[in-house]
């Protein structure tokens, strides 16, 4: 598939987002 | 176990399973989870994107997991 750049930056952010609240999720749990 | 429940486990693993650039689709989820309620999906997806498992991509429907990519 190709995506556009907007959608790869789309995809980045929302994996960055996802990233920070599993580190966060994984904090609290300890 | 990971603190997931047997349902959450199951999407996960699928959305996991799915190395596209665009992640795994709501209809194509629903089509491999044949029996399973789609409130229950919902509900999986809406867990496991707060818990930062997994992201949407292209749009609302779209997932990839945060593991191993």
């Amino acid at each position: 598939t190709c995506l556009t750049e907007e959608q790869k930056r789309r995809i980045e952010e929302n994996r960055q987002k996802a990233l920070a609240r599993r580190a966060e999720r994984l904090a609290i749990q300890k | 176990t990971n603190g997931l429940t047997p349902h959450q486990n199951q999407v996960l693993f699928l959305i996991k399973s799915c190395k596209g650039s665009e992640g795994m689709g709501f209809e194509e989820l629903k089509a491999r989870l044949q029996g399973m309620n789609v409130n229950t999906i919902k509900q999986a997806l809406d867990f496991l994107s707060n818990e930062g498992h997994i992201y949407s991509t292209v749009d609302d429907d779209h997932y990839k997991s945060t593991d191993g990519d």
